[in-house]
């Protein structure tokens, strides 16, 4: 494992703590976007259908269950505690799951390295995860103010991918024959989604203002 | 298995 994997791991995990946070101690997820959290949660099950068949390292195996355990509490609190769920912007988050969910099964239908349950599963939770972000895009340009901890969220959602991107370009100079062209694609598209959220957050960051994404 | 993609990341 390289630095920037690792680095790319715990900002995905901050990112979760962060949003964890939000939820936990402020009873709030104003801001979030129920479907995002639903296709991640999704996108970790699918996954990880192989998490007590497949065994690559201590390491794997513990962050696994904390992308699944997390992921899943998540959706629970938005869903079932109260406090959460009236803060949740259900009117604005109207993003549809089969424009998502149908294209990217069909795909990783298509697209995969072998037809079998569970590599195409693992297909369709990489393109899943890749346009898993869009809800919750959509909502922030909807939403007048953006709390700190939600652009906190989202920027280090993008940080994870950016340096994943970093992780394949050492790992492709350092191991011979490192060569993953759905990963990579799934995952430059995925990276390639935040381009104009990153633009607008260091801009506001830079100039000291309230997070706002144009209309 | 050659086959598949390999599955050593998260």
């Amino acid at each position: 494992m390289n630095v920037f994997r690792l680095a790319g791991d715990m900002t995905h995990l901050s990112s979760i703590l962060v949003l964890l946070l939000k939820i936990h101690t402020i009873k709030s997820c104003a801001g979030i976007s129920l479907k995002t959290q639903e296709l991640y949660a999704l996108v970790f099950i699918t996954r990880y259908l192989d998490i007590f068949d497949r065994f690559t390292s201590i390491y794997n195996f513990l962050m696994k269950l904390i992308f699944l355990g997390s992921s899943l509490s998540i959706v629970w609190y938005m869903r079932r505690h109260k406090a959460v769920h009236r803060s949740y912007d259900k009117d604005q988050d109207t993003f549809r799951y089969q424009f998502i969910v149908l294209p990217c099964l069909l795909l990783a239908l298509v697209i995969n390295h072998k037809l079998t349950f569970k590599e195409v599963m693992w297909t369709f939770s990489l393109y899943l995860e890749a346009v898993a972000i869009l809800p919750q895009l959509v909502l922030l340009q909807r939403t007048r103010n953006i709390d700190n901890l939600t652009g906190q969220y989202v920027f280090l959602l993008g940080a994870y991918r950016a340096l994943y991107l970093l992780n394949w370009v050492y790992r492709y100079f350092t191991e011979p024959g490192f060569v993953r062209w759905i990963t990579w694609i799934a995952g430059l598209v995925q990276t390639l989604l935040y381009a104009d959220f990153f633009y607008y957050y260091i801009l506001s960051w830079k100039n000291n203002v309230k997070l706002e994404l144009p209309a | 298995t050659a086959d598949e993609e390999a599955k050593d990341e998260l």
